[in-house]
């Protein structure tokens, strides 16, 4: 469902350059539930935002859902990104102009939905992340722990076929990072969703059943796990 | 050098009301390394954001460094931040405009130092984090826990009385979270500098020396810690 094949991204700076990735060849099938660990600054980022269609490698290539992403055009590349996959940002990106309940929506307002229909799916997603009753607040008016479980609802709500989620526990107690975890499980066992994530806490790294280290935007170990 | 006495902290919002902090009573002495926890939520920004002087109460009071917040003008209350107290925000809150370099020089541009002596301290300060190799980066160069790298820096590049950090460790990997924690606790303990930190991070959690927890807007527990 994801391939990449020797994919790179050098940064220019200057007289020298930073190379985020190296030559990073992976494939995700259906269903997985992996993630990428590694020093700040391994390429994690970088790696995510390639396979999520929202940015170009320097060369080798990524293929999403079959698709090979630099053939696309920026167009074609948002309307990819709509269908399949949801995005857990490192830094949330909220619209601070609308409200929880119309930034958790948005992802449905392009499928064919009756507002009854997004409503209750929203309202589930919420309920989700414990937020069903700030659905009328603005991110402005959120802490950073609900500012960041206002955008997994947002990533989920879909249900979309591939969840990238970068470093969704960062801002999160461990209670709250459980019950996320529970739930993108159960998406996972249930419905075949493929979860993708970068992080760097041991609770998140628990429930992996693949976890890819990165180190200095090389591929350093790839390893799967037994889960119960 | 820090004492709240019923300190309460309400958000209206329509016909509810949000009552963020109800009646927080806490002295903290020079030189504590102390920290807040508890679930999202449930106060540990606000009252980091009042006892810097960033935010007033709605009731109570905050005494800071032996001033009396509430009844300092926003440009006095500027004044006592500048000379006191070096800030770590959970959105960290860099300048983009500017290079690593100048976001951690900020501080120093008020004390009477020539530029050969606030490069020195910068330099050492980006040394302590690990990133004196990007100081002619822009904060949109670089990875989340660079970031928040820089902005630990630059909270603490002047020493200043008092160190407050909203989840400082959030987006960082083990090593780097150690690495600076370790120098937080070398600068407390050499210069008598007071942290106070908010923090869901476990690795934190063990360096402290009392462990306040909040919950919905109380203080819940207060604890001490023998450190080794
Ligand atoms: N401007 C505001 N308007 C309304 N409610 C607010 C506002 N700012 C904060 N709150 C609410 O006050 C409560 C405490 O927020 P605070 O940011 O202090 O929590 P926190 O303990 O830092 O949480 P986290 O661990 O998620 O960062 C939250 O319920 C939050 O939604
Ligand atoms: N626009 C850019 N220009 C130059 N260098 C960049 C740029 N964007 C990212 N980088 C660099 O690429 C490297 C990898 O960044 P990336 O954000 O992928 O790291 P990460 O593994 O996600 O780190 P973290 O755990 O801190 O979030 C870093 O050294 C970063 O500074
Ligand atoms: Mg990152
Ligand atoms: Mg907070």
């Amino acid at each position: 469902v994801i391939q990449t094949i020797d994919l790179t991204k050098i940064y220019p700076m200057g007289e020298h350059h930073i190379t985020a990735l190296n030559r990073v060849t992976l494939t995700f099938t259906r269903g997985e539930f992996a993630g990428l660990v590694g020093p700040s600054g391994s390429g994690k980022t970088t790696l995510l935002n390639i396979v999520g269609t929202l940015d170009t490698p320097t060369s080798g290539q990524a293929i999403v859902m079959g698709t090979e992403t630099s053939a696309l055009t920026s167009l074609e590349a948002a309307r990819l990104r709509r269908q399949h996959i949801g995005f857990i940002f490192q830094t949330f990106n909220l619209f601070p102009v609308y409200t929880v309940f119309e930034n958790v929506e948005f992802p449905l307002l392009l499928l064919n939905l009756s507002p009854a229909e997004r409503r209750q799916r929203v309202m589930e997603a919420l309920d989700w992340v414990g937020l069903a009753d700030r659905a009328r607040s603005r991110p402005t008016q959120l802490s950073g722990g609900q500012s960041q479980r206002v955008a997994i609802a947002r990533a989920i709500v879909k249900k979309p076929s591939i969840v990238i989620a970068d470093e969704p526990t960062a801002n999160l107690d461990a209670e709250n990072s459980y019950n996320i975890l529970d739930i993108m499980l159960r998406l996972n066992r249930e419905l075949s969703i493929t979860f993708l994530f970068a992080t760097h806490d041991e609770k998140v790294i628990r429930y992996l059943r693949r976890k890819i280290t990165l180190f200095d935007g090389r591929v350093a170990r790839d390893e799967l796990f037994e889960q119960p």
